[in-house]
């Protein structure tokens, strides 16, 4: 079975959904076969690729529900080497639907149990709670990666998302590791990201990633071509940084 | 029964606990008093108050399951005028316990009937979804306001967040209407955020506001010192596009 990382971090707007698409266009331009799996009922995933989350006539929703396999329901993307497991805004309704089902937090694990022949590495946008949806991810996941934003807010949320860790790693997934840290929309001119940055590294040291994604606007532009900062602008320091990370996780 | 307005958006990070916080002491200092609610797991509002969220002998959770009365657990703020009823982590297993209960969607509506005397207006600071917690703001609020960031993905959740304006009005609350979307981090050198701002004005003429709020570190920094922008730094651009926007929905 291919490693499987789950983007993960309740607070909203840290850079899940662009870490997950830049992270695999990166790997996927090294030569390895992503599978990506929109798993926010936000589908920026799916959107930020280009595809049109109401038009996909398969999405998540089917497949953790077991109406269709996720070789079914994965399609093609404007990123050579990477399909993606597309969202729909209807899966915010499976999460209250899922909550009365059985196994409900392992019904992704299922269903990534097959997946399509020759994938390299899948990938789990998770949208921003720790809901059912992103406890299905973690069940399913071999590593989780954090994506936080240099800010006091995102520093809160840490210590309880790695506390998840734990009771994750107890209950329902002991193989759950932690693929990294990674600080995003770093602003090296303010003293608010340094002073973050040193917290992070001082209380999570084993954990936090050197690499550094810049704050850089060619990675917020992106999403409206429906690309990857790495097919939008190659040689911007936003692509820079996401090949950087994609070698830094293949060498841990 | 004072004015409840709900700081709401599914997509993280756009701006609703710094809208909440900043916007209540805005307001606080022209002389309202001033009630916010903090309904989001993360904590974000209480702890950017300078609370600590563990500590608090009562948060919003028991006033939710009938355990406790607004006014108990309502706590005095750093900023003069301004009470809040605080979060807990704990809060986030209620969304799953919420989902068994009767009258599931209106239990805060019901607790928020009868609130400390003298409240001259209600915020509610809401987590970033659309499940029951939201559902249980916007069935108790009289308006919706709706902070976004200038960027693709906030752009694209903005249509959903409508569509379930009309859905809460016709099924929950009739009387729900909206305050306006008010638009945040707005970044003046980045044609991003100008091509958002024209966007979103040609799609919601009617209900976009004239006030922006710049991205502006202060605004960042304020809550890691457990103040409200308008305290910890009154002169800088930050603090005045809060107050302009309290002067805005006082006219509207
Ligand atoms: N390094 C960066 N530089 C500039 N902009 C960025 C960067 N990373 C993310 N962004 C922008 O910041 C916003 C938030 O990022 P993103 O949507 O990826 O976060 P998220 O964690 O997936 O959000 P949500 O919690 O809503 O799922 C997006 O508009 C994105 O384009
Ligand atoms: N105008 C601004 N200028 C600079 N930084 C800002 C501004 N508005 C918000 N921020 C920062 O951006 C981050 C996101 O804002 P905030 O946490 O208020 O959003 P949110 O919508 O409440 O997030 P969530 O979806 O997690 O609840 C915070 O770290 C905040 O300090
Ligand atoms: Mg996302
Ligand atoms: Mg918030």
């Amino acid at each position: 079975l291919p490693p499987i990382i789950a983007v993960v971090n309740q607070k909203g707007g840290v850079g899940k959904t662009t870490t997950a698409i830049n992270l695999g266009a990166a790997l996927a331009e090294i030569g390895h076969s992503i599978l990506l799996v929109d798993l926010d009922p936000q589908a920026n995933s799916t959107s930020g690729l280009g595809l049109d989350p109401v038009r996909a006539r398969l999405n998540v929703y089917h497949t953790l529900i077991g109406e269709a396999t996720i070789e079914q329901a994965a399609v093609l993307t404007s990123v050579p080497g990477m399909r993606i497991v597309p969202s729909h805004i209807d899966l915010a309704g499976a999460e209250i639907e899922l909550a009365t089902m059985s196994a409900r937090e392992t019904r992704l694990r299922k269903a990534l149990a097959s997946v399509p022949e020759g994938t390299g590495c899948i990938i789990i946008d998770c949208p921003p709670s720790l809901g059912l949806l992103t406890l299905n991810a973690l069940s399913a996941a071999t590593s989780m990666l954090i994506p936080t934003q240099c800010e006091y807010f995102a520093l809160e949320g840490l210590r309880h998302l790695l506390y998840t860790h734990q009771l994750v790693r107890s209950r329902l997934n002991p193989n759950l590791g932690i693929a990294g840290i990674v600080m995003t929309q770093f602003d090296a001119r303010t003293t608010l990201s340094w002073d973050v940055l040193r917290e992070v590294r001082r209380s999570h040291p084993a954990h936090v990633l050197e690499t550094l994604i810049p704050r850089n606007v060619r990675i917020s532009e992106a999403p409206s071509h429906g690309k990857s900062v790495i097919q939008y602008d190659p040689s911007s320091r936003g692509a820079a940084a996401y090949r950087a990370l994609a070698k830094e996780l293949l060498e841990r």
